[in-house]
């Protein structure tokens, strides 16, 4: 464990517990993506099968069962508890475009031919693109509350600190994961012209419009 | 292979 990846982690956290109590306290999922946070379980559920196989920390179980959790109370709010609030007119990414090529890709570049293994690929394929229909809801309306932006913030942040982990652990452990670099890298990237905004705007205590 | 280790990341 490095300050990079626990500082990732904690980011990570901080951005489910903030979209779990934004929903909660408003009681309305508006400007919320249903279909991100479908992706996101589908994402926690197809990584963390091996809790079941394999114990590495209580850290690591922990915060495994709070991800799968967060992500599954979240679906429950947004899709039963409050549907009433659920935006379906913007909510409209086809995600079957995301989960598709990320099935298909993690059968053709993975490191091995396991179904565990091709199973945490496709997670971390998934897991790149799984903000898109999010992104993709704040463009359409235009604009995106400071709650939802501080959401986005920290989990655009958790990821970009696991890069910052994956070279640390390169010099001082030399070892590296292609797959969770490459895909790292991806995911970041989706988030910079929002960083741009969050930082330009919100930061100064506007709202976070996008240029219709 | 690589990827062993980095099963204990999240």
């Amino acid at each position: 464990m490095n300050i990079f990846r626990l500082t990732g982690d904690l980011s990570h956290l901080l951005a489910i517990i903030i979209l779990l109590v934004k929903i909660w306290k408003t009681r309305s999922c508006a400007g919320i993506s249903g279909k991100s946070q479908l992706l996101f379980a589908l994402v926690y559920t197809t990584r963390y099968l091996d809790l079941v196989s394999t114990y590495i920390s209580a850290y690591n179980t922990f915060m495994k069962l709070i991800f799968i959790c967060a992500s599954y109370a979240t679906v429950y709010l947004i899709y039963m508890k409050f549907k009433a609030t659920y935006d379906h007119n913007h909510d409209t990414f086809r995600v079957e475009f995301l989960i598709l090529p990320s099935f298909v890709l993690s059968l053709l570049i993975n490191h091995d031919f396991a179904v565990l293994e091709i199973l945490w690929t496709f997670s971390i394929y998934l897991e790149s693109v799984a903000i898109l229909p999010q992104l993709f809801l704040v463009s359409k309306t235009g604009e995106a509350e400071s709650i939802t932006s501080h959401y986005l913030f920290a989990l655009g942040s958790y990821r970009g600190l696991y890069l910052l982990n994956w070279i640390y652990r390169y010099y001082a452990e030399s070892h590296y994961d292609l797959i969770a670099i490459v895909a790292g890298v991806v995911q970041t990237v989706l988030y910079c012209d929002f960083f741009y905004l969050y930082v330009t705007k919100v930061l100064k205590g506007k709202k976070l419009q996008l240029p219709a | 292979c690589e990827s062993m280790l980095v099963k204990d990341e999240l």
